[in-house]
C-alpha cells in the first residue's frame, strides 16, 4: 500500500507559465 | 510581473490544447510553429510572447511524451524570459519547475534537482517563505529526493511544507494531512517507525476532531478505540463472547477526506501489526475497508 500511495505522487506541472 | 498574455495568444493557445485534447496533435504543432514564426518576425525571438508560444509547444509535445523535444523549446522560454523580465521572476521559476519536471519524466532526477532548488530560491525570494506555491515547489523537490533515496532531504522538505500548509492555510486543509503522509512514508524508509506513528495518529485525530469535535474521554479517534481494543484483548478472552467494538461514527468521519484518511488507516495498521498489536491493526483494517 505504501508503494500505492508512492507511486500515486506525481511531480506537478506548472500551468501559470502560459498566463505570464 | 508588469506582462500580461495579449488575448489573441490567449486565444490560439486555447484552440491548441483543444486540439491537443482530441488526440490532434498533427493540427495542433504546426498552428503553434506558424504562430511562433509570426511572433518572431513581428518582435523578435527575445519576446515574452516568444517565450509563452514556446511553452504551449512544449505542453503539446509533453503530452506526446516527447520531453527531450519540450526540454528544448523549455530552455529557450527561459533564456528569453531570464533575459525580458528579469532572474528573479515568478514565470521564471515556473519554467524551471517545468523543465525539471520534464527531466524527472525522463529518470533524470539528478539533473531536475538544481532547476527545482532554483525555482524554489526565486518563489522563496518573491513571495516569501511562507507561501503555497513555495510549498509545492518543496513537493516537487522532495519527490525528486526521494528518487534518489535522499531521505534527510525529503524530510526536510516535507516538514518545510507542512509548516507552510498549517501556517497560511489551517490545520484542516487537505494538503497538510496528504504531506503528512508523504513525510510518514519517508520516516518509514528511514527506520523512524515512531515518527511515522504519531504523524499518522495526527492526521487521524484531526480527522475525527473536524467531523466530531474536541477529543476527550468520551470523544476518541479511531486508533485510541483500536489501542484500547488491544489492551483489553486478554479479559475478553477470559468472557469468551466478547462483543465486536462499534466504530460507526468512524466511518462517516472517514469519508471526509476518503483518500488520505484511508491510507493512513491501511499504513498505521500495518505499524501496529509489526509491533504484534494484531487486535488494533484488525481494528484499523476493518475501518479502512469500509471506507474504500
Amino acid at each position: 500500500d505504501q508503494q500505492n500511495v508512492n507511486r500515486q505522487q506525481q511531480l506537478e506541472w506548472d500551468d501559470s507559465t502560459l498566463t505570464y | 510581473g508588469g506582462y500580461e498574455i495579449p488575448a489573441r495568444l490567449q486565444t490560439l493557445h486555447n484552440l491548441v490544447i483543444q486540439y491537443a485534447a482530441q488526440g490532434r496533435y498533427e493540427v495542433a504543432v504546426p498552428l503553434c510553429k506558424q504562430a511562433l514564426e509570426d511572433l518572431e518576425k513581428t518582435s523578435g525571438h527575445d519576446h515574452p510572447d516568444v517565450a509563452t508560444m514556446l511553452n504551449i509547444l512544449a505542453l503539446v509535445y509533453r503530452d506526446q511524451n516527447k520531453y527531450k523535444e519540450a526540454a528544448h523549446l523549455l530552455n529557450d522560454a527561459l533564456a528569453i524570459r531570464e533575459k525580458t523580465l528579469g532572474k528573479d521572476h515568478c514565470a521564471v521559476a515556473a519554467t524551471l519547475n517545468n523543465l525539471a519536471v520534464l527531466y524527472g519524466k525522463r529518470g533524470k532526477y539528478k539533473e531536475a534537482e538544481p532547476l527545482c532548488k532554483r525555482a524554489l530560491e526565486i518563489r522563496e525570494k518573491v513571495l516569501g517563505k511562507y507561501h503555497p506555491d513555495v510549498a509545492k515547489q518543496l513537493n516537487n523537490l522532495a519527490l525528486l529526493c526521494q528518487n534518489q533515496g535522499k531521505y534527510e532531504e525529503v524530510q526536510d522538505y516535507y516538514r518545510r511544507a507542512v509548516e507552510i500548509y498549517e501556517s497560511c492555510v489551517g490545520p484542516d486543509y487537505p494538503s497538510v494531512a496528504k504531506t503528512k503522509n508523504n513525510l510518514a512514508s519517508c520516516y518509514l524508509k528511514q527506520g523512524k517507525y515512531k515518527e511515522a506513528e504519531a504523524l499518522y495518529k495526527e492526521i487521524l485525530t484531526r480527522a475525527h476532531e473536524r467531523e466530531f469535535g474536541s477529543v476527550n474521554g468520551e470523544n476518541k479517534p479511531i486508533w485510541m478505540h483500536a489501542e484500547e481494543r488491544e489492551e483489553s484483548k486478554d479479559q475478553r478472552k477470559e468472557k469468551d463472547s466478547a462483543p465486536y467494538r462499534e466504530y460507526g461514527s468512524w466511518y462517516k468521519a472517514c469519508k471526509v477526506d476518503s483518500p488520505t484518511v484511508n491510507t493512513t488507516l491501511k499504513s498505521l495498521g500495518a505499524l501496529y501489526r509489526r509491533q504484534g498489536k494484531l487486535e488494533a491493526a484488525e481494528a484499523l483494517e476493518a475501518c479502512a475497508q469500509k471506507t474504500r
